[in-house]
């Protein structure tokens, strides 16, 4: 039930943003901006590129009151943003509004939610009247969960059509990681997707490559989490990180208040400096260091671990070596197990190590990273 | 006009509900209130609301709701 108005003739769009909000740190707004414009290239052909120059093709602003378009602004609340259709394609901010990123207070207004909103007119489409859609015209609270509504994919591919830039890069931008594979952690984020820390850097990896634009810096993304992380995980939307003795948590991109905490304050009788962590999501989180692995219930239960002294992973995880790097489950079930440049991939019904024709461990650079 | 009703008309206008034809009240239309009614059943049925044609309580709920500045309905370049 989308309707459209004209479009763009060309699919590489330039944008500047001309002014700033006034509460929000620059560089978490340039992140917002680009994760907005990516929900409209994700299911489309169309790039958009950030210009420091005025000569763009959308300009940005954020602005109060009566901002010289005869659309005045209303302060807090009401009317939040604007935008014109192509080929003007300006957007306008209600710089009165208490802008946040993530899940932010009361009567706060999520950027994110309102940018994609704006940028979805600046591309040519109206309001849907599926009113709980991205393009629905009232305001809906952020979603750390958001996808786009089947009705605004089908209306922004009838302007630009679908996505046909499907592979991926297959060598990733910096291939330094493909001499040095060795990762920090691996986790699948709250959003789905599988992210490799290492060192200062994240790198979001799908289809057996490094997503074009990455790696991007931890502190880009979680504001506050410092580098050389030793495990994550993310349980019930929460992304918990670990490093030395001390846990962060974050909701999003927000770390949420009281952190860092302690590890044996949340996780009694778990160690400091642990090598990795790993949610099959079941009743039980698994902390792996050195030759052992401890099996605790999942925070919504009681605390008391369900194997009170550690186990032996040789002896529970047939095939995994000690000492890892890192260990995840994908949405398919299956846990894969990282230790130097080579992984293990453990079958969802057993404990063991896959034993299928393809031994394992296999080199993680070709399989993940899309290195030569 | 009560506060309410004249607050809706001017949200009304605003975002493309009613056109520009019916501005002045002494439209005969606007003053049967047709025209208001049926712009009040458009607004209803594009958020998904009961069609009632009555400015009810949750209507003007939505009516409250923070949301985007461009209109919903009139098919101008520049909305």
């Amino acid at each position: 039930k989308f309707n459209v108005g004209p479009k763009w003739p060309t699919k590489n769009l330039t944008y500047h943003i001309a002014s700033y909000p006034k509460f929000l740190r620059r560089e978490d707004v340039d992140v917002e901006i680009e994760r907005a414009f990516a929900v409209w290239s994700e299911v489309t052909d169309l790039t958009f590129t950030k210009k420091s120059s005025k000569k763009v093709d959308i300009e940005i602003r954020f602005e109060v009151g009566d901002h010289g378009d005869d659309d005045s602004f209303d302060g807090r609340g009401k009317i939040l943003a604007h935008a014109f259709l192509p080929t003007d394609g300006d957007v306008h901010f209600d710089d009165a509004e208490l802008w946040t990123i993530g899940i932010g207070p009361k009567n706060s207004t999520n950027l994110f939610v309102v940018a994609a909103h704006e940028f979805g007119h600046s591309l040519g489409l109206r309001h849907s009247n599926y009113y709980t859609a991205l393009m629905g015209p009232l305001y809906r609270e952020y979603d750390s969960n958001f996808k786009l509504h089947e009705d605004e994919k089908a209306g922004i591919q009838s302007l630009y059509g679908s996505k046909t830039t499907t592979t991926q890069p297959k060598v990733p931008l910096d291939d330094s990681i493909c001499t040095n594979p060795k990762m920090d952690t691996v986790f699948q984020s709250d959003q789905g997707e599988t992210i490799f820390f290492k060192g200062d850097k994240f790198y979001k990896v799908t289809d057996g490559s490094v997503v074009r634009g990455y790696p991007k810096l931890i502190s880009e993304r979680w504001p506050g989490l410092p580098s050389n992380i030793d495990a994550a995980l993310t349980l019930n939307k929460f992304t918990i990180f670990f490093k030395g003795n001390l846990l962060w948590c974050y909701l999003g991109r927000e770390m949420l208040f009281g952190f860092p905490q302690s590890i044996s304050f949340n996780f009694y009788f778990i160690p400091d400096h642990l090598d990795a962590v790993l949610y099959k999501g079941g009743n039980e989180i698994f902390f792996f260091k050195g030759s052992q692995f401890w099996a605790y219930p999942n925070p919504n239960q009681p605390l008391a671990p369900t194997m009170i002294s550690p186990g032996m992973i040789n002896q529970h995880w047939k095939g995994v070596p000690d000492n890892l790097d890192a260990a995840f489950m994908d949405s398919y079930g299956y846990t894969h197990l990282f230790k130097g440049d080579e992984y293990y991939r453990i079958d969802p019904m057993k404990f063991n190590v896959d034993l299928d024709q393809d031994a394992y461990p296999k080199p993680i650079g070709p399989i993940w990273l899309g290195c030569k | 006009v009560p506060i309410p009703l004249s607050q809706a008309k001017s949200y009304l206008e605003q975002y493309g509900y009613l056109t520009a034809s019916s501005k002045s009240l002494d439209d005969t239309s606007m003053r049967d209130g047709s025209s208001f009614v049926r712009a009040l059943r458009e607004f209803q049925e594009f958020m998904g609301l009961e069609v009632t044609g009555d400015l009810d309580a949750e209507t003007m709920r939505f009516m409250s709701m923070s949301r985007c500045g461009v209109r919903d309905r009139l098919d101008t370049d520049r909305l």
